[in-house]
């Protein structure tokens, strides 16, 4: 049990640095074992430092920071086994449009690994994606599935149609 | 290995049956506020066995039951269904795609199936270890939770990296 | 003791209400005392009941729905009894267009009230303010007020300078 | 009655002196993730006598102190100083303007000042009852607490509404 969570766990911190490095330019990020004598038993730190800033308390980062240093732990996870597919519930919300594009760019980068579901209010994700699910509430109090379109920068530019999701 | 389709019926805001058809690649899920997205996420960890009904925000399970609009009456049960592709043969199951499901009625009793037949939660969960999906612990991120991969113990992200193995 | 606190909780539950169906049309929100005959140890619960749906427990409302809500019991406080300023941190961050307006439309109504910071990511709360203040990052790692900008829609076309936050 | 400027030094990612003077009505404050825009929302917060650092996102109250970047290094002390429009005359000090401050040196020793001279902290307390500011118990809404609300317990909601009397 000890040789397969020692390379699964160097694996994961190994993809958590490259991601890191990826979302936090100039920054670095690693996953350290809380005990390395006794890799049974020892759970994972995360330690960070950003571009400009002193190693610090988890804690003390900003709610964008926070959101992008989970989804490099993350993906590293999804990067170590890939999962047949992701949801992802607005994990984008906390992000200014900076941080918006290096989401962005991770879902590029993952999206031969797995099939993703990002359920998001920031244009710029719905841009990114392949194809739109509209979910709206019904005069009866109950959920539809309203439509399914193109998001519009796929189409050409004829085909842009305005559909009301 | 993808998600094909995914059926409710009688799960949270989800009255009548309702299909997602899923394609592979990244779908965006967009809609107004209380319009039932994240309830698509909540009918995907129910029906891989999340046994939390806090993790579902609800007290108790019961409250995944369609409970009423102020024009539809609650329910009895919900059901949620399934649908994973298998046409890379990687689920030890002789199909191409293979389905899941899981029922909960208002006595309490609950139900859970494999290929449309009975069967126990734990068939589910050695079916979906095969797949990487163990209770779909980092296939999921729930709404506002993303931060708990930062702010939980050493110890939680040490079982998320095990589950990677 | 529960004269004052009687006359406020009642002061408070009016403006409650009246806010919330502001927020929320078609809705209906109260505040509850968990005890009637002992005003003295009494706590406050929230009931609501949205457009179309039935009575719910708040666990099982929106992300966006929850934000809303509870902003709804903010500026009932405020409305009672008006603070010198109010500094509200991306509160806005959850809401959909629709709502992201009605928020907008809030902060109008009580902009004579008291004075508000807003921190937000969001273009459409910006272009509701008075000013802007930009806070940026230096390359030493500490932050700076950069500067200070009236937005966009308040300035006449000829003024209207594109400065870099 | 209002803020009329904020004065920080030492205090988290201010490390000199920064000053944000302020108007009336409604000021968006933006900028990129991590730039410090809490940080403002906390140093008001602190010098309101906030005495849980777990609120102000620290592990002990020394993480107040800006603990240097990578360019400066760590000081020994942090301050905050308010400055209200007393015009109205609402505050019981005979100035036009009220100006409170906090101190916190790395020894653990923290100091209270009211108009420049050293006071306890019941006095500031006690001035900003008056002023309707509690200990900006719902002035402030730190980022990501605004679920605080609901999910709450009902005497915590009701502690909200005491305030409001
Ligand atoms: N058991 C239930 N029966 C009926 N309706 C339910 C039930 N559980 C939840 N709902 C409804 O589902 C709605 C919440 O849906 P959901 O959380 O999926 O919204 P959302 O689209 O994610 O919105 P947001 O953008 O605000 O996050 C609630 O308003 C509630 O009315
Ligand atoms: N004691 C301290 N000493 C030095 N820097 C600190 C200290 N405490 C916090 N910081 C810095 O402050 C930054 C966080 O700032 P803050 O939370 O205000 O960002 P923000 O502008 O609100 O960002 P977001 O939009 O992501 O919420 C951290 O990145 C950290 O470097
Ligand atoms: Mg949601
Ligand atoms: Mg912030």
């Amino acid at each position: 049990i000890n040789d397969v969570f020692a390379d699964t766990f160097e694996k994961a911190s190994n993809h958590f640095s490259e991601i890191f490095s990826l979302l936090f330019p100039g920054g670095r990020g690693k996953l350290l074992l809380t005990n390395e004598d006794n890799t049974l038993d020892a759970g994972i730190d995360i330690e960070v430092k950003l571009e400009r800033k002193k190693f610090q308390k988890l804690s003390l980062m900003s709610g964008g920071e926070r959101a992008l240093a989970a989804l490099a732990f993350t993906f590293a996870l999804y990067a170590t086994k890939p999962t047949p597919f992701c949801i992802l519930d607005e994990v984008d919300a906390p992000l200014d449009e900076f941080n918006l594009a290096r989401f962005v760019d991770l879902i590029d980068r993952f999206r031969k690994e797995s099939q993703f579901f990002i359920i998001t209010h920031q244009q710029r994700t719905m841009s990114a994606a392949d194809i739109l699910y509209g979910v709206s509430m019904q005069a009866n109090g109950t959920t539809a599935l309203v439509s399914q379109k193109i998001p519009e920068q796929k189409l050409s530019p004829t085909e842009s149609v305005q559909e009301e999701v | 290995m993808y998600l094909k389709s995914l059926a409710a019926r009688g799960f949270k805001s989800f009255a009548d049956k309702t299909e997602i058809l899923c394609q592979q690649g990244v779908i965006a899920v967009v809609g107004p506020n209380g319009s039932g997205k994240s309830n698509i996420a909540d009918a995907v960890l129910w029906v891989l066995g999340e046994q939390s009904a806090r993790h579902l925000r609800g007290g108790s399970m019961e409250d995944v039951i369609f409970a009423g609009s102020h024009s539809r009456s609650a329910l009895g049960m919900a059901e949620v269904i399934m649908t994973l592709d298998n046409s890379s043969g990687q689920l030890p199951i002789e199909f191409t795609e293979v389905t899941i499901g899981r029922r909960l009625y208002r006595s309490g009793e609950s139900e859970y199936l494999l290929m449309g037949k009975r069967c126990r939660l734990s068939d589910i969960i050695d079916l979906l270890e095969e797949a990487g999906l163990g209770r779909g612990i980092y296939s999921v991120i729930s709404q506002g939770r993303i931060d708990e991969v930062l702010s939980g113990r050493p110890d939680e992200r040490r079982a998320l990296v095990d589950e990677a193995a």
